[in-house]
């Protein structure tokens, strides 16, 4: 195994054991801001683990970013993990990371489906949902992505346990959907959420289960548009943004809708790039120039839930 | 580890609403057969379907017959899974 992060290839995919034993090491290397909290369990009982980024105070507003919420988009990941590094390599440095962390949290959960992400490389790298099964039910797996409260089982998510968007029995019926909202909910300061997906070059906010603006649609649109511009300026990669059911389809029971509804007004949700040729199937060379230019829409956005506490 | 030998991607223009709903339907005529990599969303916006080898002259024939442009995105899905892993081992090695 890895015995430091230094050997650890942040140009390469990883598995899930590499992704953990580096989470690991990362913590102890970098032990002065992060730290490794582990939040719940999945169905299959692997531990769902987020770092978190502090540089001291208590309850400090905070941001959330999420990755891998869908096993199959390893690009999502592979971006968590070099920006994890960024942020830790930045702060000190960079005006806008050390302001940031400065004043505020940053909690990061990398494998947000560790179930469906070990599924993707021991069985079916295509697996898009978790691994939950029910007896008398013959599909396996729920799409964690349509099992959250706001909008459940709408438009946009199916009640076919067959299908790659069913949403599951019951809103938050899945553990790593469960484990996301309990700490959430039981930290009560989180003023951004950057939920981050692949592929197709977007960048959304609420709401996906309505066609109803959100009462801060302006903001949330400018603060897109100015997002999308400093992704653009790194490698020219273009992309689309606005609500996610005027940009992309309705969907219901998504997680960026649960948390602008429980207050989180900062809601995002990232279609990582492919550049219109391998969807799923990024080829490892691109992960950097991925993670480069989402850095700076997500630094984008953490300096602007900075400058505007609510 | 599955293998997707001979399975494409195909990439889909719709070009209005009736067609994208020509696309939907697809899900419910072969179940568990279209995965839409990008579901059928607005007509300004690509479909992406991977198609099982054995499904794609019955799926081909479908798209043809109700007019939907398509272009082949992945031509052999294992090909470049194959390429992926080879890239894994050599970075761990």
């Amino acid at each position: 195994l890895e015995r430091s992060t230094s050997s650890f290839s942040y140009s390469s995919y990883h598995t899930l054991e590499e992704i953990y034993t580096w989470i690991d090491n990362f913590a102890t290397e970098h032990s002065d801001i992060a730290s490794k909290i582990r939040i719940g369990y999945s169905f299959e009982n692997r531990s769902i683990l987020v770092l978190k980024f502090s540089t001291g105070g208590s309850q400090r507003p905070a941001i959330w970013i999420d990755t891998g919420i869908h096993a199959r988009e390893w690009i999502t990941h592979a971006t968590g993990i070099w920006t994890a590094r960024k942020i830790v390599n930045e702060y000190g440095k960079d005006r806008i990371v050390t302001n940031v962390l400065n004043a505020m949290d940053i909690f990061m959960e990398i494998v947000s489906n560790p179930d469906g992400f070990a599924f993707t490389h021991s069985m079916n790298r295509l697996w898009r949902k978790n691994k939950s099964s029910r007896p008398g039910i013959f599909c396996i797996g729920v799409d964690l992505n349509r099992n959250w409260k706001s909008g459940f089982g709408g438009n946009g998510s199916n009640n076919s346990p067959c299908s790659e968007t069913y949403h599951g029995p019951s809103p938050q019926s899945e553990p790593e959907v469960a484990a996301i909202v309990d700490f959430i909910t039981a930290h009560g300061n989180i003023k951004a959420l950057i939920s981050i997906h692949s592929y197709s070059q977007m960048l959304m906010y609420p709401y996906g289960h309505t066609l109803e603006p959100v009462s801060d649609q302006e903001e949330l649109y400018s603060l897109a548009k100015n997002a999308v511009q400093a992704l653009y300026e790194v490698h020219g990669m273009e992309y689309i943004f606005g609500s996610i059911s005027t940009t992309l389809y309705v969907a219901s029971g998504i997680t960026v809708d649960w948390a602008y509804d429980s207050g989180i007004k900062y809601s995002f949700s990232f279609e990582l790039r492919d550049t219109g040729r391998y969807g799923f199937l990024l080829p490892a060379a691109q992960i950097v120039p991925t993670a480069q230019e989402t850095w700076l829409a997500i630094q984008t956005i953490m300096e602007h839930t900075l400058n505007h506490p609510y | 580890q599955m293998n997707f030998t001979g399975d494409q991607v195909l990439r889909v223009l719709a070009k209005n609403e009736k067609q994208l709903s020509l696309l939907r339907d697809l899900e419910g005529l072969k179940p568990q057969k279209v995965d839409f990599w990008r579901g059928p969303a607005r007509p300004s916006l690509p479909v992406d379907m991977r198609v099982p080898f054995s499904e794609l002259k019955d799926i081909k024939a479908y798209l043809e017959s109700h007019g939907l442009a398509y272009s082949i995105m992945i031509k052999d899905i294992q090909v470049l899974l194959d390429e992926e892993r080879e890239a894994m081992a050599k970075s761990r090695r």
